[in-house]
C-alpha cells in the first residue's frame, strides 16, 4: 500500500482543516522553527494507534488537541484520517483485499471519548493495529524517524537492534 | 520464528554492505550477530571500517557518521522490505553539505520502492524532492500550509 | 551560600528575559524558582510565551525552538559572569536560516566578553566569525588544519 | 583569564602537532563529518581534568591516544597544552596572580601514567581543578557545550538547571 492522503484537523497546532496529497516519490515538509512540521509526524504516529503520550512529546493525551491561542479558544476535537491506496501487485490484508483505497482515522473529544474507524466504520485499536502490522510503519517501525532520533540506532544496544529487523521479516 | 529471522537478517546485511558503500565511498560496514546460535534471541551489532581508517566500535564515529551509518541501515531495510511510505524528520541536521548529496541521491532511489516525506532545512534535501509542502504560522500559533517555490 | 545564589539567580534571569527576547522577538521568557522559600536546594523552571501562543510549557516546545532557549540561557549566564571561553559545537543543527542569523548576531556580543569557539556547518555562523580554522584529513584517518577562506 | 593558544599531539585523530591560536572574537572550526572537530573539544574537556571517559566518547582512558591507521602505527602518548592569558583588570588566581600567562597540559601514556603540569610544574588533578573552579569552564561547567547536547538544558529537571546557575555564582 502507498500513502495517498493525510487530513488533520483540531490536532496541535492545526486548528481549521488541513489536507495534505502524497503525489509518490519524495515529498518535502519545510517551514521556519516552531511552524508545526513535526506535528504533522505526530499527526501519522497517532492516527496509527500511537499510544505513549511521552512519544508524542506531551504529558496527557489530551494534549494533542488544538490548546488555543490569544486568538482562538481552545478546539474539543482532534481527528486526524489518512488513505492509502493499493499499489500494483498488492493487496492489503483481510477483510480489505478488494479495496482500492482503506481510510483509517482516529478522533479524540476533550472529555476523553476516543474513536477509530477504518472505512468509516467504528473498530478497536487492535484493527488499526492489525492492518499496520508487518508494514514497518506500525508505532514502533523503522519507517518513521522521529526528529534528533535517527543516531539512536547507531547507538542502541545489539538487541535493540534486532526489533528493527525483526518488524521486516 | 527462526527461519524467517535468518532470511530477514541475511537479505537485510547483503542490502546494507551495498547501501553502506553508497553513504561511505570506500568504506565497508557489516552487520554481524552477537550469538549466532540462538537465533531467537541474537542481537545485530555494527561494524564499520571507513576509509584509511582502523577498523571501529560504532560509538568512536563522529556526530554525522552516525547520522549517516543510521539511515544507511533503514535504507537497506526499506530496499528489502518497502513500506506504505518513510517519514524522516530532519535527519540530515548533523550531515556536511557532501553527505547530504549522497543522502538525498540515495533517498530519490528509496522512492521508487516507497513513498517518501522528509522534514527538512536543508536546500539540497528540498531540490531532491518532487514537491514541496511549506508550513507558516501566519495567524501566531496555528498552522496553515502554503505552496512553496525553491528560488 | 545562599546569599551568593540568590543574588546570582537574580542576576541570570534579569539577563535571561532581555536575551530570549532579542532571540525570540515578540516572545517572553521567565526563570523560576520552584521552591522560593528554600535557596540551597531550589530548582530552576523555565516559563516561555511565544509571540500569538499560550503560555506554555519548554517540553512542548519544538527542536529548534528548544535550541534557541537553551542559547539564550547559556549566553544570559556569560553576559552576567563572562567566562575564558565558550565552546559551543553545533549548536545551531536545529535552527531555520532566519533563527541562525539571530544566534549569530547575538554571539558577536557575547565575543566581546568572553573568547568564543563555535563548531559549525551553517554558512551563516562561519561569516560571525572573525577567524576560521579548517580541520581535514587529507591522509585517511589523520586529522591537519587548514586555512579556509570562505567564498 | 582569557584562552590563547591550544597544542595537541597524539590526542584522538590529531597524531601530527597541532597549535590553534585564538585571536580573540569569534573562531569557527569548520570541515566535513568524521574530520576531527569534536576531537578538538574533546581535547579541551580533558587538558581541564574530564575523568568520565563516557563523556570523552571512548570506554577506557587510553582510547584518547591516537590509535593509528592504515599508514601510521599507534602512538604511544597523548598531550594537550593549553595557554591562558590575562584578561585587563583581572588576575590569574593564587599562586599565578602575577603571571601574564599560565600553561595547562595533560600526557597521558599507554601504560596508563597520567601527567598534570602548571607553567612545566608536574602537579595533581586536584590543582587543576582548582585553577579552574568558578570559571564556569570546569568539567561540568556551562562554557561548553558538547555536540548535539544544547537541548538537554532545556529538557532538564529543574535541579540540574541550577547547577548550571550555581557554578556562575
Ligand atoms: N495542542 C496544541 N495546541 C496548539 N499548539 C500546539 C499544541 N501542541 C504543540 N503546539 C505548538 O506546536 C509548536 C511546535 O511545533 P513543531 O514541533 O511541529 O515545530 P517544527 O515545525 O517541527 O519546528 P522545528 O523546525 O524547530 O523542529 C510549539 O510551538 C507548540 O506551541
Ligand atoms: N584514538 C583515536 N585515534 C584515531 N582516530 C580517532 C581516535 N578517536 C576517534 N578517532 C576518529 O575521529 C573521528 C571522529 O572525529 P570527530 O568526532 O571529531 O568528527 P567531527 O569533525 O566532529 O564530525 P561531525 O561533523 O560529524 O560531528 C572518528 O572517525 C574516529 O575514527
Ligand atoms: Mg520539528
Ligand atoms: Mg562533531
Amino acid at each position: 500500500m502507498i500513502l495517498k492522503r493525510l487530513e488533520i484537523v483540531g490536532f496541535k497546532s492545526f486548528r481549521d482543516r488541513l489536507v495534505l496529497d502524497f503525489p509518490g516519490g519524495i515529498s518535502a515538509i519545510v517551514g521556519p522553527n516552531g511552524c508545526g512540521k513535526s506535528n504533522i509526524v505526530d499527526a501519522m504516529r497517532w492516527v496509527m494507534g500511537e499510544q505513549r503520550v511521552r512519544s508524542l512529546r506531551s504529558t496527557k493525551m489530551e494534549e494533542v488537541i488544538f490548546a488555543g491561542t490569544q486568538d482562538y479558544p481552545p478546539m474539543g476535537m482532534a481527528e486526524v484520517t489518512m488513505i492509502l491506496a493499493r499499489r500494483e501487485g498488492f493487496t492489503f490484508p483481510e477483510p480489505y483485499a478488494s479495496c482500492e483505497e482503506v481510510t483509517v482515522s482516529r478522533r479524540l473529544f476533550r472529555d476523553g471519548e476516543s474513536l477509530y474507524a477504518i472505512n468509516g466504520v467504528p473498530c478497536r485499536l487492535l484493527d488499526v493495529r492489525e492492518f499496520f502490522m508487518g508494514t514497518g510503519v506500525g508505532s514502533r517501525g523503522y519507517a518513521i524517524i522521529e526528529q534528533s532520533s535517527v543516531a539512536d540506532l547507531v547507538e542502541a544496544r545489539p538487541e535493540d537492534r534486532r526489533v528493527f529487523i525483526e518488524e521486516a521479516a | 520464528s527462526r527461519e524467517r529471522f535468518a532470511e530477514t537478517y541475511q537479505a537485510v546485511s547483503r542490502s546494507f554492505r551495498h547501501v553502506f558503500a553508497r553513504l561511505f565511498p570506500g568504506g565497508k560496514g557489516e552487520l554481524l550477530l552477537t550469538d549466532e546460535e540462538n537465533l531467537l534471541e541474537t542481537g545485530v551489532d555494527m561494524e564499520i571500517r571507513l576509509p584509511g581508517k582502523r577498523l571501529q566500535n560504532v560509538g568512536l564515529l563522529s556526530g554525522g557518521e552516525k547520522s549517516l551509518a543510521a539511515l544507511a541501515l533503514i535504507m537497506a531495510i526499506v530496499f528489502y522490505k518497502p513500506t506504505p511510505f518513510l517519514v524522516l524528520d530532519e535527519v540530515d541536521a548533523a550531515l556536511d553539505d557532501g553527505n547530504v548529496g549522497l543522502f538525498a541521491d540515495l533517498l530519490k532511489e528509496v522512492a521508487a520502492v516507497s513513498q517518501v516525506i522528509v522534514v527538512t532545512h536543508n536546500k539540497r534535501t528540498m531540490e531532491a524532492a518532487g514537491h514541496l509542502y511549506g508550513v507558516t504560522m501566519e495567524s501566531k500559533g496555528v498552522s496553515k500550509i502554503v505552496a512553496v517555490d525553491l528560488n
